[in-house]
């Protein structure tokens, strides 16, 4: 249908996934839950450090197209950081962990975890 | 988001989801596509996550992201989260949480705990159903015996309506969108019946990874927001999950 919805008859022999629906195969990675938090992640994240910094970048500049002062991003990087420390162990030392393995400032790590709870309005 | 739970005729439990993620973040007009839905894509990673040596439980999820959205703890049960969309939504838990009011779990956080702690399908469907929460939420719990799959309606504290397998009464699979099951959905964003359609044609003896990555690749089903599919069997302990893209024309939601 060319018109929105743009429904569709039921898909058929899609798998194995290939074509124009299909972007890639996910990647397994293993996280040592045995380890201490902080240092669960690292492996991962300084594999994706550039992926995660590219992500940021972007909610950055959606965020200075609402704010243009910059002072959105200053709240983030100078108060989500105090909301690290009230989460709950493991949660906390692995956001830690995170932000020190990738780069990233902490705030930000932590607005990447908490985006799913902001936008269930 | 997408996720069904299904039960093929030999009591097998197969379960689906899309992950649907960016709505109204920076829609970039020369690509036709949502900026962050395409900078989530290559932060999907499927994670096995040991203990000892020995797997704990395997999740799809981005990498920085702490909190579990897609996981299943083999030969145990499945689980997604589709996110529910409220006015009490998750902005007035993270307003209590900063006012020390902090007995409640942290959405993503409360997957992985239950992923990582509970032991089966009763358990974890009880934390899911009993926990208090910063925000709403659908939880779409399948097991690993016939009849075991259910959908948890989330409020902030508490459960509404469970919904669940019943194969006397012809419910052999359930799927869940992002609105309530005894709602209708937003006409503007009605994947629930495209969907429910291509389940019906499929039929119980035919589900399987297969049929189901089919209709998991029906527009509007799969759209613009789609930035990965999972399909799990928790009988075998196995996880696929695939990076997704939806061509033109394709729904922005």
């Amino acid at each position: 249908q060319y018109v929105p919805p743009y429904t569709e008859e039921c898909r058929t022999g899609m798998y194995p996934p290939q074509g124009p629906t299909f972007k890639g195969a996910v990647t397994w990675y293993t996280v040592d839950l045995d380890l201490p938090p902080s240092k669960r992640w690292s492996a991962l994240m300084s594999e994706k450090k550039d992926d995660i910094a590219n992500m940021i970048k972007v909610i950055k500049d959606i965020a200075d197209a609402f704010v243009p002062s910059g002072k959105l991003i200053d709240f983030v990087d100078k108060v989500l950081p105090l909301i690290v420390d009230t989460l709950p162990y493991p949660y906390d030392e692995e956001l830690k962990g995170i932000a020190s393995a990738s780069g990233v400032p902490l705030g930000e790590i932590a607005l990447f975890n908490l985006f799913y709870e902001v936008f269930t309005v | 988001c997408t996720s069904v739970v299904a039960e093929d005729s030999n009591g097998n439990l197969i379960h689906g989801r899309n992950l649907d993620f960016g709505l109204f973040m920076g829609w970039d007009m020369k690509n036709k596509s949502w900026q962050i839905t395409e900078q989530l894509k290559p932060l999907v990673v499927n994670i096995d996550f040991r203990r000892s040596n020995h797997t704990v439980f395997k999740s799809t999820g981005f990498a920085g992201y702490a909190g579990m959205l897609t996981g299943m703890k083999p030969h145990s049960f499945s689980l997604t989260i589709n996110e529910r969309f409220s006015m009490d939504g998750g902005y007035i838990g993270i307003i209590e949480w900063l006012l020390h009011h902090r007995d409640a779990m942290w959405m993503g956080f409360l997957t992985r705990t239950v992923l990582e702690n509970a032991t089966s399908y009763e358990e974890a469907r009880s934390l899911l159903s009993q926990t208090k929460l910063l925000a709403p939420a659908y939880y779409i719990l399948g097991g690993n015996q016939t009849g075991q799959g259910c959908i948890i309606t989330r409020a902030r504290t508490e459960s509404l309506k469970p919904l669940e397998l019943n194969l006397k009464q012809g419910r052999w699979y359930l799927l869940q969108t992002n609105y309530d099951h005894w709602k209708a959905p937003l006409f503007l964003d009605d994947r629930r019946t495209p969907g429910m359609k291509c389940m019906n044609q499929t039929l119980q003896p035919n589900i399987s990874f297969k049929t189901l990555y089919d209709v998991l690749s029906t527009k509007p089903v799969l759209n613009k927001l789609t930035t990965y599919t999972t399909l799990m069997e928790v009988s075998k302990g196995k996880l696929e999950s695939f990076v997704r893209d939806c061509p033109n024309p394709c729904m922005p939601w």
